[in-house]
């Protein structure tokens, strides 16, 4: 009798068999580069399309993309968005096959292409990206979507951590791992400087059932850590760039006056206020005593808690709570007279000494529409609020939901010192708003300086702060003058809650370089590259504020380094181009905006793939009919 | 821990050991005009050496303490933690930071040293003597100093804060005592007559490691004689 084992099928869909799938995540001193590599071979006996899809954080920059069939390899090339944007239409109005790259939700980008791979043909599909890691709530945080499409034979994520000051904490959860059977394909340690993730799940382990072919590797992989910090700032120098590292600890937290200005008009009825009252519930809770506070809120008038910011006593909050359970919804959104009364009212707390002299001020602005009534002109709005303000506190904005001018938002926001956050309306709208609030309810240090060697260094980023967060961090990266210079030396000033402080940091270069040296966890210039990344997030966002001359410098500069350092920003795209049936087809890699997200979102757009064919006779000058989908989103 | 007076009227100086328990805490200052404390408590090492009949202690924690500003300043060889009615901000030895508010200055030099001053005329420096951490018997310990103390009144007491006024005393009848190098004599101080002898201490404010040598001469029995009272008047229950 022949015995046998019954071999379950895996492998092949619909003919594709993606064979090997590897996420290869190296993070150093936060930067973060990560390679998403995917093999497939086609199976099948006709041509077949392959697809790749890879969701990657919003705040990442893809540095690469390379396709390799049969072992030719494609690379990517990163192109001046317009350069680019002219290559993809002349490959769609020649009726070629056109690969598009866009983005949707919450944290994540989208990554989707795809390529038709000759029958018994293998291709590989490799992404790059790179992030800074931001430290929110005492922790640096990577998130990793994991999605693969069927069983993969070689699944894996291998991330290894070197953090110069030595690291106190790592942990990596999936939401997926809900057995201990998966939980024994991960593996997580750290020592010293070096911390590593593993996740290398066998198929039998990939299944849903055991007699399934379908995957249960399907949600979100994200690995926590944190650093040593034996000393409040850590300044690391490689190839004549610096990073400084400044997250002091021990510190108390800074009095503040808060006044949340919320809209209450009657776009906000139902769950949506309902969610916004139990945040404010649950911030009122967070409330300490010596913090002050008031409730603004809008709807075609503008009404107040109380007519002065009152101290956050027991009383007084229990008093609150009873308001802000009693809120309800009605009329328009005059958003500019909620702003302006919530700012004045925190300028005169202050002239009028009803605030603490060591306290800071906040405005926390909650809308879920456009202004529609009083002033309605965004720009107004704006120099009213930039007036009121004149950059004594921070306004950050909070937008409920999509239908908003998020951009108008996120503008006023930025050049009020502040952020603007947007609240995705959800089962969690009330998680998102009180998470948003327990980023800025303790601030340690108010006015921060990153002062530096004068003609010591050049192209600094940004080193003034208005507040240094408790469980945050603050980088600036610069360039070195000279690099023969012995050491190095940086002043942080900031406001304490109880006095001033001027932290010093010496570094002797020589010493801190060869520390640095540990070249098997170093990715060669990275300090240089991370100081690219965040001189083209903040040019970037310094952007969205500038007019004129202005904005076309920091537009040049921007691209100027996103070309340089081969970043898919927003100014960019990435072409890779491949022979195909002796025809190019073109795939690009776009960066989209906030707006263009939602935008997508919004239209549904779930293809990201042309295969048009163009008109008979009209292939040289084609242009898309009305009412046909057009598949290019603009990520500017 | 040893104690150096420093006289300048006459180029000479004076010291004298208190040898306590770990543990126990001794007023070095108190000043009640100023509303200015110092209260310092021992720590031993960790066992005693086999050469040695007598456990060594030093100082392991320092609190000093504004009555008028409603500040006090806890230092351990770990960490220096500064309150206010606020709240708490603490340090490392790490750290390299000048913390300033009206009428203080404090500043910690990474794993050297810490100069407090409490405005014009009153300077203390801390400094951290650090041993290696797997020593056998040795700990980190603290060393204090006085800098600046003109601003203090004349009421000030306490171990150190007693010699802050001018005081005057005479040595006389050098004559060898049980070791060839050390001297003794007779002094006469504060209208008492002590045997002395003369010997050296070392002063660390320039180089924390090595010191530097200040000869003086040394009054056994924990002071006696030298100071108000007995050492033991000077033991407080707590560091604050």
């Amino acid at each position: 009798r022949l015995l046998g084992k019954r071999s379950l099928p895996e492998g092949a869909v619909n003919g594709i068999e993606i064979y090997s799938t590897k996420i290869n995540c190296k993070v150093t001193s936060r930067f973060a580069h990560n390679v998403v590599t995917t093999r497939a071979v086609n199976r099948a006996d006709t041509a077949k399309e392959v697809s790749f899809d890879v969701e990657l954080p919003k705040t990442a920059f893809i540095t690469n993309f390379t396709l390799t069939i049969d072992g030719v390899t494609y690379p990517g090339h990163v192109k001046e968005k317009e350069v680019a944007k002219k290559q993809y239409e002349k490959a769609v109005s020649q009726g070629k096959t056109a690969g598009l790259v866009k983005a949707s939700g919450r944290k994540l980008e989208k990554f989707t292409v795809s390529v038709n791979v000759a029958a018994g043909s293998k291709v590989t599909f490799e992404l790059t990206y790179e992030e800074l890691l931001k430290r929110h709530k005492g922790k640096y945080e990577m998130y990793l979507k994991v999605q693969p499409k069927q069983l993969v034979k070689h699944f894996e994520i291998d991330a290894h951590i070197f953090e110069p000051q030595g690291i106190s904490m790592l942990d990596a959860e999936a939401s997926f791992i809900t057995n201990d059977l998966l939980g024994s394909a991960l593996t997580k340690s750290f020592s010293g400087k070096k911390g590593h993730v593993s996740f290398k799940p066998s198929l039998d382990q990939q299944r849903s059932c055991p007699t399934c072919t379908d995957s249960l590797l399907n949600g979100d992989f994200t690995i926590t850590y944190d650093v040593n910090r034996e000393s409040p700032a850590n300044i690391q120098i490689v190839n004549g760039y610096f990073v400084h590292f400044f997250a002091p600890q021990g510190l108390p937290v800074v009095p503040k006056n808060v006044v949340f200005v919320i809209d209450v008009s009657g776009s906000m009825y139902g769950r949506k206020l309902e969610q916004t009252k139990d945040a404010l519930l649950k911030i009122l809770e967070d409330m300490r005593e010596e913090d002050h506070l008031n409730f603004i809120l809008f709807s075609s008038d503008v009404t107040t808690w109380k007519e002065h910011l009152v101290q956050a006593t027991p009383e007084n909050l229990q008093e609150a709570r009873a308001f802000v359970k009693s809120i309800q919804d009605q009329g328009s959104t005059n958003l500019n007279d909620g702003l302006l009364r919530g700012i004045s009212m925190l300028n005169t707390a202050r002239e009028e000494h009803r605030v603490p002299e060591r306290s800071t001020s906040i405005v926390i602005m909650l809308t879920d529409g456009d202004a529609n009534s009083g002033e309605s002109r965004p720009e107004k709005i704006q120099e009213n609020v930039r007036n009121a303000i004149g950059g004594k506190f921070p306004l950050y904005n909070l937008g409920f939901g999509n239908n908003l001018n998020y951009n108008f938002l996120e503008s006023l926001a930025l050049e009020n010192d502040g952020f603007a956050r947007r609240i995705y309306e959800d089962s969690d709208a009330n998680l998102q708003l009180h998470g948003f609030y327990e980023e800025v309810a303790n601030p340690l240090l108010t006015s921060v300086e990153m002062e530096y060697p004068k003609n010591a260094i050049l192209d600094l980023t940004q080193n003034s702060y208005q507040h240094f967060y408790d469980g945050s961090e603050i980088v600036v990266a610069g360039r070195l003058a000279d690099e023969d210079m012995n050491s190095f030396k940086a002043d942080v000033k900031g406001h304490g809650a109880l006095n001033d402080l001027t932290f010093t940091e010496e570094v002797d270069l020589k010493e801190t370089e060869a520390a640095l040296k540990e070249r098997e966890y170093i990715f060669g210039n990275y300090i240089e590259r991370l100081w690219a990344y965040l001189t083209i997030e903040q040019l970037l966002e310094k952007r969205k504020n500038a007019r004129g001359e202005e904005k076309e410098n920091l537009t040049a500069q921007a691209l100027d380094l996103s070309l340089k350092y081969h970043f898919v920003t927003p100014l960019t795209s990435m072409v890779v181009t491949k022979p195909e049936d002796n025809e190019d087809q073109t795939a690009i890699a776009d960066k989209p905006g906030e707006e263009q997200a939602q935008a997508a979102s919004q239209t549904s757009f779930s293809a990201y793939r042309t295969s048009y064919q163009p008109p008979l006779g009209s292939a040289a000058s084609y242009q898309p009919p009305l009412g046909t989908p057009y598949y290019y989103v603009d990520g500017d | 821990p040893h104690f150096i007076i420093q006289v300048p009227e006459q180029d000479n100086a004076i010291c004298f050991n208190i040898d306590e328990e770990p543990g126990t805490v001794l007023r070095l200052i108190q000043d009640p005009a100023t509303g200015l404390t110092v209260n310092g408590q021992i720590i031993g090492d960790k066992k005693s050496s086999p050469d040695s009949a007598t456990r060594k202690t030093y100082f392991g924690k320092l609190g000093i303490a504004s009555a008028h500003m409603d500040l006090r300043i806890e230092v351990t060889t770990e960490k220096i933690s500064l309150w206010n009615e606020v709240g708490r901000s603490t340090f490392s030895w790490l750290d390299t930071v000048t913390v300033t508010q009206d009428g203080l200055s404090m500043t910690i030099n990474r794993k050297k040293n810490m100069v407090v001053s409490f405005g014009e005329g009153v300077t203390f420096v801390v400094i951290l003597h650090q041993v290696w951490k797997n020593h056998p018997i040795h700990q980190d310990f603290l060393g204090f100093y006085v800098v600046d103390s003109h601003r203090m009144s004349a009421w000030t007491h306490g171990l150190l804060g007693q010699f802050f006024h001018p005081f005057d005393f005479k040595v006389s009848d050098v004559h060898p005592g049980s070791e060839p190098t050390k001297p003794d004599a007779t002094m006469v101080v504060k209208n008492r007559q002590l045997t002395v002898t003369r010997g050296s201490q070392r002063d660390y404010r320039m180089d924390a490691r090595a010191g530097t040598k200040v000869a003086c001469w040394f009054v056994h029995n924990n002071g006696e004689g030298l100071i108000d009272g007995v050492h033991t008047d000077y033991i407080v229950p707590n560091l604050f």
